[in-house]
């Protein structure tokens, strides 16, 4: 790797960044997405981290332009030079323009946009290019990369943390660990007879089980879970989420912090998210959702609220009258704070801290105790 | 005009290389006048950096590899600092 001369780098942690216009190649949300995952990229791995500015002058001003464009370095038009950025420092330092005059689109089948704001970026914070063709920061554009799961080669990873230095939980790779191998330090330990979860959804036959910033992605196709950070498959999504269910219908997982929930299909969030959760029918004294639940038969989604649950319905798209009721009335041997649900096989499963309720809504009555982390092979 | 290709002297590749070399190797103008010269040592050495940062086995010629990759599209930052 390489630094610029004289190694210019932030004098402080916390940088804003504004997106001051945008390409007509992509929806705007296509283009905010890409810079927030650009972000992502570099704040996994250093100390950093970033707000969004939407207007005046923010540390790293982020524009498209054809030909000149007021910084003495023209573009040149289709082709060749695809951006360029500035080392760190005031006014035009630490700024990102992308040339207009290519195609960037969101997969490969253009200029993807992420890649080359990732690299940009690189630049922004203190990056000069480096020789290593695997590195994000070699000059030369490369479009095979993994888009899905993005990785910062080792050598972007020592240039960026010869600035800054490492994050303070450092991942160097979005797969943390196995049950294989030890948790890096931060890690929430799978086999933790006192794991509680945060959320439990399905996901295209998957079941994904959050906690704090990680989740762990349990797969009928293997026989171990991975633990990954949640950043890894959706960098807009906050940590230390409430709720999680899939909508296989849709095949949408909503997944739900305080009073926003966003929609997700496979790795993409959906545009138009987040929203408020009081669209869905709660009241205004609704601050959050414990746990959610959609019934694929009844096609009817359960909300857990403290005590009580709501029932959605999802043909009419509206919260069913005569709710909420009192969990204990319907769920009986249920604990009353429910932190996630799962349908499976005719069953609901409830994790409530350290256990896992498997309830008989036919018999109304729990036929199970579990511990929570028993699907995880512990 | 049949005779026009053969009268060309200049490799048609020496204009891309003189602009990649002046815009990402600060290659400066009086190194462009003597870029002709194939044994001319500042635009062999300006070749050589480049292919060194661009991770190239480093020849000073501007062989095939070279070419390949200063044709494709890349980061309009120079390679070297300004």
């Amino acid at each position: 790797f390489n630094t610029f001369p004289g190694m210019p780098k932030w004098g402080k942690n916390h940088l804003t960044y504004r997106i001051v216009n945008y390409t007509p190649d992509l929806p705007r949300d296509a283009v905010d997405f890409a810079i927030e995952k650009a972000l992502k990229v570099w704040e996994e791995v250093t100390p950093l981290t970033f707000s969004r500015m939407h207007e005046g002058e923010a540390d790293i001003m982020i524009s498209f332009a054809v030909r000149a464009h007021g910084d003495f370095e023209p573009f040149d038009g289709p082709g060749q030079s695809l951006a360029h950025a500035y080392p760190p420092g005031s006014g035009l330092y630490g700024d990102v323009h992308f040339d207009d005059d290519e195609k960037w689109t969101e997969d490969a089948s253009g200029i993807n946009l992420f890649l080359v704001a990732a690299h940009e970026l690189g630049h922004s914070l203190g990056l000069l290019h480096s020789a290593n063709p695997e590195a994000l920061m070699y000059a030369v554009y490369k479009p095979n990369r993994n888009l899905d799961h993005f990785r910062l080669s080792q050598d972007d990873v020592d240039g960026i943390q010869s600035l800054y230095g490492p994050a303070p939980e450092t991942f160097q790779n979005s797969v943390v660990s196995t049950q294989s191998s030890p948790p890096e330090p931060g890690t929430p330990a799978m086999c933790d007879p006192a794991l509680s979860f945060d959320a439990v959804s399905t996901l295209r036959g998957e079941i994904l089980f959050f906690k704090d910033r990680y989740l762990w992605r349990k797969s009928p196709w293997s026989f171990q879970p991975e633990l990954h950070l949640i950043s890894a498959f959706w960098p807009s999504l906050p940590s230390d989420l409430d709720a999680a269910y899939e909508d296989s219908s849709k095949d949408i997982v909503f997944i739900f912090k305080g009073n926003k929930f966003w929609a997700v299909r496979g790795s993409e969030v959906q545009a138009g998210y987040p929203k408020v959760i009081h669209i869905l029918g709660f009241p205004p004294t609704t601050r959050k959702i414990d746990a959610a639940v959609y019934d694929k038969e009844k096609k009817k989604t359960y909300f857990f609220v403290e005590d009580k649950y709501w029932r959605f319905d999802e043909k009419s798209q509206s919260m069913e009258r005569g709710f909420p009721r009192r969990i204990a009335d319907d769920f009986p041997g249920v604990e009353t704070k429910v932190d996630a649900v799962l349908q499976e096989s005719g069953f609901f499963y409830f994790f409530s801290g350290s256990l896992q309720f498997e309830f008989d809504p036919n018999a109304k009555t729990v036929t199970h105790v579990l511990k929570s982390n028993s699907r995880l092979r512990c | 005009y049949p005779l026009n290709g053969a009268m060309k002297e200049e490799d048609p590749n020496m204009d891309l290389v003189q602009q990649y070399l002046e815009k990402y190797y600060n290659l400066a103008k009086y190194e462009k006048r003597v870029f002709r010269r194939k044994d001319s040592s500042p635009v062999v050495n300006k070749i050589q950096e480049m292919q060194k940062s661009l991770g190239l086995e480093v020849t000073g010629k501007l062989d095939s590899n070279t070419l390949e990759v200063i044709n494709k599209p890349r980061c309009g930052v120079p390679d070297v600092g300004h």
